[in-house]
């Protein structure tokens, strides 16, 4: 169970890591556009 | 062969400083009695006491919710007529059960070895002892489920003894009859084979046909197929003895009161101790002729198997030379039939005999016991806690979830659509899943703030549920623990 929950929370992490480095080089493509 | 003439000090449990030490300082193993029905069964002297006692060795990866069940039922009887439980240990992958010692082994292998039945008079004897054994048994509400002559035990002293408890069954209130399958077939009652349901009386059947299995040798049936016995036994009259001029009325009518078909009108353990068969019965000292012959040529058979193997480097086997004709005893006159001799040779004689019919027969009857239906689901449905497992399998919903979502529920109330003032990086959860289009509202600043915190937020995350699985797992260990200082032995 305890390794169930912990695959849960680096998994949430993952994804939400993956969330913002795609929205940080979106704004950075959408600044050079502007640029 | 010595006998003890007096009464020998009774030995209830292993103290507990031996629990505390490892089994082969509490014990020295003496020599292997058998081989039982989960593992090897050896005589051992327990030190302390002078005692000597029967180890069961059972491998840890067999079965153990049946030895366990075995041990559980042991432990909870306190009857002269019952076999006792002393204690058990964790010995490397095995388990050490100690046990009462019965030296003079089961009445199926005082049988093979002097390749004679029982008179009358020893049988009577040691019915008495069984009945007084199974009465004790019901008034607990177990059923012992496979009674047969190997699995009752003489001692020394010629007081018989129930043995293997690894098939029996606890009555509950709830389930006052209980419908698995189970026993040895040519011993099993028809309302066990049919699965109406039975009870305590089941074993009371097949202690009738114990009594003609201890008169002829073999329980009826046991010259055919036992699967084909098992639609036989139902179907049939009961079963008498082959030829019933060589047993006395009080013997045959006692043989007809255990095996009456219908559990209901069938005799008790309570009821059949008055029995004038039993009644009249002998003390248990009258076995001692007996018990003396059979460990005599047990002694004698093992110096020549140990002669042989200085001899030769052949490993002959007691039970592959035990093949000589078994005649009846007093009457006499009966016909020859040939025993070939037990596949194990055990103490507790734990089934599996075989039993060859004269010299034509070609039926080899294996005569183990057999589980059809598994108790499991009994237990399973005794228990209650599948549905509590199944509630504590699920996920629990981690805790940054739940905080990510209130404050999401914040943010969403103030309605500033972008980056908010609270930029702390340690107050900073994720957002649920699939809702991960909130990144596209904060600022580029937050963003990389938000990226930065990520590890140290999950180390804390993982730290936190790390810390609360053992507050969960410490009272267990700490069980473990406690048990551990015990050398792990009950």
């Amino acid at each position: 169970l305890f390794m169930k929950e912990l695959e849960h929370i680096v998994k949430s992490y993952e994804a939400y890591r993956q969330a913002l480095l795609s929205e940080v080089e979106a704004r950075k493509q959408r600044q050079q556009w502007y640029a | 062969v010595q006998m003890r003439s007096h009464p020998r000090r009774q030995l209830k449990k292993l103290s507990e400083d031996s629990l505390t030490k490892q089994p082969e300082e509490v014990f020295d193993v003496l020599e292997k009695l058998g081989e039982g029905s989960y593992g090897s069964v050896f005589k051992a002297n327990y030190k302390e006491m002078g005692e000597i006692v029967a180890i069961k060795q059972v491998p840890v990866e067999s079965d153990l919710q049946e030895i366990i069940k075995e041990i559980s039922i042991m432990q909870q009887c306190n009857s002269p007529h019952v076999v006792r439980y002393y204690g058990s240990y964790f010995k490397n992958s095995d388990l050490w059960i100690v046990m009462e010692y019965c030296g003079a082994g089961s009445v199926s292998d005082i049988i093979r070895i002097r390749n004679k039945t029982l008179t009358e008079d020893e049988i009577a004897t040691i019915l008495q002892s069984t009945l007084k054994g199974l009465e004790y048994l019901h008034f607990m509400r177990k059923i012992h489920r496979d009674i047969k002559a190997g699995n009752i035990l003489l001692n020394s002293e010629g007081q018989a003894k129930l043995a293997d408890f690894g098939v029996a069954g606890q009555l509950t209130d709830t389930m006052a009859k209980r419908n698995t399958v189970i026993g040895t077939p040519f011993w099993m009652a028809p309302e066990v084979i049919q699965e109406i349901g039975y009870n305590c009386v089941a074993d009371l059947w097949s202690l009738g046909i114990t009594a003609i299995e201890m008169a002829e040798g073999k329980p009826p049936y046991a010259d055919i197929h036992p699967m084909r016995a098992i639609f036989m036994i139902p179907t049939n009259p009961p079963p008498t003895f082959r030829n019933p001029d060589l047993w006395s009325e009080a013997f045959q009518d006692f043989v007809g009161q255990c095996l009456v078909k219908n559990p209901e009108k069938r005799a008790t353990a309570t009821q059949l101790l008055q029995h004038p068969f039993i009644k009249s019965a002998k003390p248990s000292s009258i076995l001692r002729a007996l018990i003396t012959d059979a460990m005599e040529i047990k002694l004698k058979r093992q110096e020549e198997a140990e002669q042989r193997e200085l001899d030769d480097d052949d490993n002959s086997d007691e039970d592959e030379v035990d093949q000589g004709t078994m005649v009846r005893t007093g009457t006499g006159d009966s016909g020859t039939i040939r025993a070939v001799g037990s596949s194990t040779g055990s103490l507790s004689g734990t089934a599996r005999t075989m039993i060859e019919h004269d010299d034509t027969g070609t039926m080899q009857s294996q005569l183990g016991t057999m589980v059809i239906n598994s108790d499991d689901d009994e237990d399973e449905d005794e228990g209650g806690t599948m549905k509590r497992r199944d509630e504590t399998m699920q996920p629990a919903k981690p805790s940054f979830l739940e905080y990510f979502e209130q404050k999401e529920k914040e943010a969403n109330g103030r309605n500033d659509g972008g980056g908010r003032g609270d930029n702390k990086a340690d107050n900073r959860k994720l957002p649920c899943e699939g809702d991960l289009e909130v990144v596209s509202t904060w600022s580029v600043e937050e963003l990389r703030l938000r990226l930065a915190s990520l590890d140290p937020q999950m180390e804390q995350e993982i730290e936190e549920i790390r810390q609360r699985y053992q507050s969960k797992r410490q009272p267990i260990m700490d069980a473990i623990e406690a048990k551990k200082r015990q050398q792990q032995n009950f």
